[in-house]
């Protein structure tokens, strides 16, 4: 049956679209059937692997009882499916804290992973997939900004422990680690320091690569397969297998 | 009379916050009476800045009917007044759409700028600052995923000039410009091609002294005064000034 990761963190501009498309691409090119949820209402995720317009959105699936095949639609990519965004997505509060597992539990055998993208906020649509979810991939840049930023999560995630039996995992990623740059080393051994094992080991490298890969609608498997930023994802991949649920 | 900008963009991480900082603090160092309000959950503008507690929050202003003052503290910095973020704007919801003009009456004639540190949205409190301001300063970083979500705040924004007699002006400020990357030109083409002189003529460039700077809690002029960031930020208080309301 499917894991279910959401990847989460409320700072702004830290790699969650990224590493959404780019984690999912890695584990359907390792042969897995993987299905992509874009929770954010700008909705980069889907503009970057769509191929067609679904009949139904994400909306009528959560709030009109829509089936998830009707919202679902295929990448070009094989074994990768796309649930797109929808700008009504912005304005989405927490109804019924089960939906999103209940509508899946019909394709949780047809996919081994279920992957969320969600936008830089800790209410509505994010706080649904933090309450359905497995495990919560954090994507933490490496800068200042981005460490303080992890208080907020932090104490979010207390209270949605508060709100289901046995809290999501959690797993810290760090993205745009430049290593040229003291500070992040010193962001890298800060969040190590803190989160220990729930740390990935694959580390995500500054790359004008990935930068690049969404303006020719590409993942860095198509854009760059053999640079670093590349292999860092397949690496995290391969961890994410291991580890799983 | 104080002129109301909002910086604003519902992508993440573009430099909203270290615009508002920088831009603040240039302008409070060119003898100018700034107050700067950090609209954002995370609050971080209010950690960069801080010097002590306020007795009353943001959110008791514009809910409670506190006075501005009550709400307001020293940065240690000559002209630059702080109005520290609250969690609880988190899942603020407009309400009266003036209230803030409302609220910054008393002080318009105490200071020459109002600044307004957005979250990564377009709803609650950032929707209440496009409603209050006399012009929108867009940070648009020149990296691909940050042209897209252009789209929805030139929506966002039409529905903005439909609540309100005149809409506010529109200035796009580019930052992280890597001269070194073509991503960054191409990207500062495509934005200039759509804004024309909506764009302001200072750009920002990458710089890791300003990402290192707010973990030693400085403004830029603090940290690497001689630096190109620095003097970015100094050409673009200047244009503001100019330009004034
Ligand atoms: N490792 C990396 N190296 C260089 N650039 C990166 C890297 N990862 C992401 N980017 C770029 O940084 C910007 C921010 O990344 P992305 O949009 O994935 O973040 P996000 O957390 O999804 O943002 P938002 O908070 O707006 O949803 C994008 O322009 C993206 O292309
Ligand atoms: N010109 C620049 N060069 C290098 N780094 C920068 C620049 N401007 C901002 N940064 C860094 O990039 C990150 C994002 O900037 P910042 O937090 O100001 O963006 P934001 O739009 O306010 O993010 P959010 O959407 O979370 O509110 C921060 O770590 C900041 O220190
Ligand atoms: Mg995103
Ligand atoms: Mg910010």
């Amino acid at each position: 049956t499917a894991s279910i990761y959401a990847i989460a963190n409320q700072k702004g501009g830290v790699g969650k679209t990224t590493t959404a498309v780019n984690l999912a691409a890695a584990l359907a090119g390792r042969e897995h059937r993987v299905l992509l949820i874009d929770f954010d209402a700008q909705g980069s995720t889907s503009r970057l692997l769509r191929e067609e317009p679904a009949s139904a959105t994400i909306a009528d699936v959560l709030l009109e009882g829509a089936v998830i095949e009707s919202a679902t639609v295929t990448t070009g990519r094989r074994g990768l499916m796309l649930m797109p965004g929808d700008r009504s997505m912005g304005e989405y509060a927490l109804g019924d804290q089960n939906v999103l597992r209940s509508r899946l539990a019909g394709v949780m055998e047809a996919y081994a992973y279920v992957i969320i993208d969600c936008p830089p906020s800790l209410e509505g649509a994010t706080l649904l997939a933090l309450l359905t979810c497995d495990e919560v991939i954090v994507p933490v840049q490496c800068e200042y900004l981005a460490l303080e930023g992890l208080v907020s999560l932090m104490e979010a995630m207390e209270g949605v422990r508060r709100m289901r039996d046995e809290g999501p995992r959690m797993r810290y990623l760090l993205t745009m680690f430049d290593r040229r740059n003291n500070l992040a080393w010193e962001v890298a051994r800060e969040v190590q320091g803190h989160f220990g094992d729930q740390v990935a080991e694959a580390v995500i490298p500054r790359s004008v690569r990935l930068a690049e890969s969404p303006g020719f609608r590409r993942t860095i498997f198509e854009h760059d397969p053999k640079g670093p930023a590349a292999a860092a994802y397949q690496a995290f991949a391969v961890e994410v297998e291991r580890r799983g649920v």
